[in-house]
């Protein structure tokens, strides 16, 4: 929770355009694909926003069983 | 399978909510859907407390993080009993966990179901229709900069780190998309939304899915 400084928010943000040019020119084409730009994390590094942000432990899920699906279908 | 479906229709999704600073995102979600399931079921539709699912899941690491899975088997095992928001608000961190009496109102879990529903998206679609929103872990590492439309590229269903609820999907348009609501407010991405493309497990999107019971 430091206080950042205004070069290193400016340096986040300078890093963010440059991300949102790259993100954004591989599909120019493709219709209705994301859009990405400057928000409300823009002032963020990946790696700030991700310790914040991004705290969910992963955990194994088992797979689907096909016998389920068929009690799933049948629901009305 | 309808073209379009979206628990928001049936007024049985709360509003949008902001985690803020607080590594919560687990506790959003899995409170988003227990709040989703009772309205479907006739209660009314109101704000759960997430800080009682951050300061109680002795599972899980409050604002530091924590996981889904781990937060629903806390509520299944304790059978604890979420409270209105109002009575024991959201303050973005950690605290020391209120206790209620049994008396007290508040909305317990019966059961959840917890499965990896990758390459069977459609499955995961009727569960979506079954058994209301779903808990979905992802990987949200674009999504800082994601601003709207149908996310399909640049997010790999590689490490699972954020935690949201799907709402919906629509396959009206030529890419089907998830309707996944997010907990970083309302000005973030579509009104608080994000679109993910259906198929293809984007972001991991169908790894990690859990259904509540109530």
């Amino acid at each position: 929770n430091r206080p950042r400084s205004g070069d290193r928010q400016a340096a986040a943000f300078r890093e963010s355009l440059n991300r949102h040019r790259y993100l954004n020119s591989l599909f120019p084409s493709e219709n209705s694909t994301a859009v990405y730009g400057i928000n409300q994390f823009s002032y963020l590094f990946p790696e700030e926003f991700k310790a914040i942000y991004l705290r969910s432990k992963p955990s194994r899920f088992p797979r689907y069983p096909a016998e389920v699906q068929t009690s799933l279908s049948n629901v009305s | 399978l309808p073209l379009r479906f979206d628990w928001r229709d049936r007024h049985v999704v709360t509003q949008v909510r902001n985690q803020q600073a607080c590594g919560g995102c687990w506790a959003f979600s899995v409170v988003g859907a227990v709040e989703s399931v009772c309205a479907i079921k006739g209660e009314p539709l109101e704000d759960l407390s997430v800080q009682q699912v951050i300061d109680c899941s002795y599972n899980n690491y409050g604002c530091s993080g924590g996981s889904t899975l781990n937060a629903l088997n806390w509520l299944n095992k304790t059978q604890v009993k979420l409270v209105r928001d109002s009575e024991y608000p959201f303050k973005a961190q950690s605290g020391l966990c209120h206790y209620f009496s049994d008396s007290h109102s508040g909305f317990s879990i019966k059961g959840f179901s917890a499965y990896d529903f990758s390459d069977q998206e459609d499955q995961m679609a009727k569960a979506l229709l079954t058994f209301g929103p779903l808990v979905v872990v992802v990987d949200a590492v674009s999504w800082q900069d994601y601003l709207g439309g149908v996310i399909q590229h640049h997010c790999s269903s590689g490490e699972a780190n954020h935690a949201v609820l799907i709402t919906g999907f629509d396959r009206t348009g030529s890419t089907p998309y998830w309707i996944v609501r997010n907990s970083w407010g309302s000005s973030w991405g579509v009104d608080g939304y994000a679109h993910v493309k259906m198929g293809g497990n984007i972001c991991g999107i169908a790894d990690s899915v859990s259904a509540v019971f109530v």
